[in-house]
């Protein structure tokens, strides 16, 4: 599976 | 969330506001570089698709909407509304050699091969270097008006407080994303040479202008 990556900045 | 990256973006937020300020109230954008605020914009766009795919926050997405929208239209500003004030002369940094390198570059280094994630890469690694026209630029015309200094600062500081969030981050939550942390300090170091004519000159009071 493809693993998202959750980027939380800016 | 903590306050170097709450100052961070604020900075951020700053400059942004600043420039659109400057150029509405000036009715001029001389001495501003379009290659950088298109780069920018190219920035924004490629690393603000998540809107549509992920949600990390109000805070976060009203700031990209804001970042986005305030790029847009510091580009309609600049090569519309006060195009014949643009000084395109100066302007003549080859953006290619910024954009093409950077393209290459989020193909070899990436945490994952997806499409929105190399957008993501590119944009970090694109954003590192995009100030470079407008730094070419003063450094052609030799001057920045004051509040274009401003602006520059702010910018610039933006990503140093970055890096003390990412400092921060990894002894408070092991979080350690080497992509941006390289590329955060390349990014800073760009605008060392202008932080120091800056605090040297502008907060004296003295105009920006290189001997």
């Amino acid at each position: 599976p493809v693993t998202e990556i959750d980027h939380d900045e800016l | 969330m903590n306050i170097f990256r709450l100052c961070g973006d604020l900075s951020h937020l700053l400059a942004i506001l600043l420039l659109l300020f400057k150029i509405w109230k000036t009715r001029s954008c001389a001495g501003i570089s379009g290659k950088t605020q298109l780069l920018f914009t190219i920035v924004y766009t490629a690393r603000y698709l998540d809107l549509f795919t992920s949600f990390v926050s109000v805070y976060n997405s009203v700031m990209k909407i804001v970042f986005l929208t305030a790029s847009y239209g510091t580009l309609y500003l600049m090569f519309y509304k006060f195009k014949p004030t643009y000084d395109h002369n100066h302007d003549s940094f080859r953006i290619l050699y910024l954009i093409v390198p950077a393209l290459v570059l989020s193909f070899i280094i990436v945490h994952v091969y997806t499409v929105m994630e190399i957008l993501w890469t590119f944009s970090i690694y694109l954003e590192a270097v995009a100030i470079m026209p407008q730094l070419f630029m003063v450094s052609r015309t030799g001057e920045a008006e004051t509040i274009t200094s401003h602006y520059l600062f702010a910018l610039g500081s933006y990503r140093a407080l970055y890096i003390l969030n990412w400092i921060y981050r990894y002894y408070t939550e092991d979080f350690l994303d080497w992509i941006t942390i390289m590329a955060g300090i390349v990014q800073t170091i760009l605008y060392c040479d202008f932080f120091y004519l800056y605090i040297t000159k502008v907060l004296k009071g003295k105009r920006l202008s290189l001997p």
